[in-house]
């Protein structure tokens, strides 16, 4: 049995609209400490991760760990019917092949239930180690992605670029070329439109701006987003998630022509 | 020439 009810609806919505369009199927994965969900793209080249701790629910029970395999847009598709305060609850059954999301207006005078069926799906999962990165870029997650959108209109990659003097993402195309930096800015009295760069290395490397601009759909869960990078290492583009966890893309860097 | 590699080259199946 698994009953998991949380009072910020909206912010599944969003955590939805940003998955749906890089990963078409995916197991949730559901254990007494989280709700995770780890996919690829069907090219394998971009991975998602995703963690909403138990704490974070208004309510948490899963018996014994369940993976539930959906369909994202299907699953996008009967989110989109909640309000953007509803709170919303999973529930499933250990043997059943259907989930129900059920939604409830804040002052209870509304409630709907949505039942989908689930998939079985053979995902495979990677081991990801956790690693010193070489570079941490910290800034606000709508100028990166203006950046991305911006440069996407110009050339088909990005080369992100970490020095003491800022972070600078660069492109080429058959118009021209574009280079971008943002140098460091503690922004202390916004700190949600700081930019913080820690590095203990330069490092530069050159990512699709495709999985890029698909990471940016991320946007609404959170106003910074922190990008990783070491040499020769996918790059991890992370956006928090309220309180209760993360979501995190990783993308392989393309390699030098 | 593809050099986009797979994340499959940098992590291993658990």
């Amino acid at each position: 049995m698994l009953e998991l009810r949380l009072v910020q609806g909206g912010l599944l919505k969003k955590v939805l609209e940003s998955l749906k369009d890089l990963v078409n199927d995916a197991n949730f994965d559901c254990s007494a400490s989280g709700f995770s969900l780890q996919a690829m793209d069907s090219s394998h080249v971009a991975l998602v991760a995703l963690l909403l701790r138990s704490e974070g629910f208004e309510h948490y029970r899963c018996d014994r760990n369940l993976s539930l395999g959906m369909n994202l847009n299907n699953m996008a598709k009967m989110l989109k019917c909640a309000a953007n305060d509803d709170i919303v609850t999973i529930k499933a059954d250990d043997a059943s092949d259907s989930v129900t999301f059920m939604f409830e207006s804040p002052n209870q005078d509304k409630i709907a239930d949505f039942e989908m069926k689930l998939m079985d799906i053979d995902s495979e999962h990677l081991g990801i180690p956790e690693a010193e990165f070489q570079a941490i870029v910290r800034m606000p997650s709508a100028e990166f992605a203006r950046i991305c959108k911006d440069l996407s209109t110009i050339g088909d990659t990005v080369v992100i670029s970490v020095t003491k003097e800022g972070v600078k993402f660069s492109t080429r195309g058959d118009i021209g070329t574009a280079n971008i930096v943002c140098r460091q800015n503690p922004s202390i009295d916004k700190p949600e439109e700081a930019t913080i760069i820690e590095m203990e290395e330069p490092v530069s490397l050159t990512f699709a701006l495709r999985y890029m601009n698909s990471f940016t759909k991320a946007t609404p869960l959170a106003n910074q987003v922190t990008i990783s990078l070491s040499a020769d290492l996918p790059v991890v583009v992370e956006y928090r998630v309220a309180e209760m966890g993360y979501i995190r893309f990783y993308l392989a860097p393309k390699i030098e022509e | 020439a593809d050099n986009q590699p797979r994340l499959s080259a940098f992590f291993a199946p658990k």
